[in-house]
């Protein structure tokens, strides 16, 4: 379960990552 | 929502935006902004942080949606002359109180909250070696003539 919850962080770490380069308009 | 802990450091940004929110949307922007990007280098993996930035971005989000004729926020580069210019002002108006031997506690703010620009002015690149200088000293003559009034001193 270990991986599974490091996966879902990483998805969603991701995400804002690209939520914050589309804000920026860097995408 | 309660900041968690461990993003503690961008607390005074964020107030400085909610201060903003109606005086100068643009620098509440910025300031959260700032606040964003620097919460996400600091812990973007627990829960609690996740959770607590992914509703500061739902909130830049709508910012962005509700300023879009600003060319302030829809150009960076126009936001970054905005952000300057309202953090020199600040600047200025302290400085000029402080030389005039007028020290009252919006002075002090006007320091510190110009020392936080200059840190928000970091969004847009590299800071010039004038902006980190003036960062300094205002942060440090905040801290100064806080202290001198707080132990009934005048300060130099």
């Amino acid at each position: 379960t270990g991986s599974v919850g490091t996966s879902v962080a990483s998805a969603e770490q991701d995400e804002l990552s690209q939520r914050l380069a589309k804000l920026r308009d860097q995408v | 929502m309660a900041l968690p802990p461990q993003l503690k450091s961008i607390q005074h940004h964020l107030r400085t935006a909610q201060e903003h929110e109606k005086r100068d949307p643009v620098v509440a922007y910025y300031c959260r902004l700032y606040a964003m990007q620097t919460g996400m280098k600091l812990d973007s993996k627990t829960p609690e942080c996740r959770k607590f930035l992914v509703k500061l971005m739902d909130q830049l989000e709508t910012m962005k949606k509700e300023l879009s004729d600003s060319e302030s926020i829809s150009q960076e580069i126009v936001g970054n002359a905005h952000i300057e210019n309202y953090a020199i002002k600040m600047f200025l108006y302290a400085d000029n109180e402080d030389r005039s031997g007028r020290f009252h506690k919006n002075m002090i703010k006007s320091f510190y909250t110009a020392s936080l620009l200059f840190d928000v002015l970091s969004v847009f690149g590299e800071l010039s070696e004038e902006n980190i200088q003036h960062r300094k000293y205002a942060r440090w003559k905040a801290t100064y003539i806080h202290n001198c009034l707080k132990n009934g001193e005048t300060p130099q």
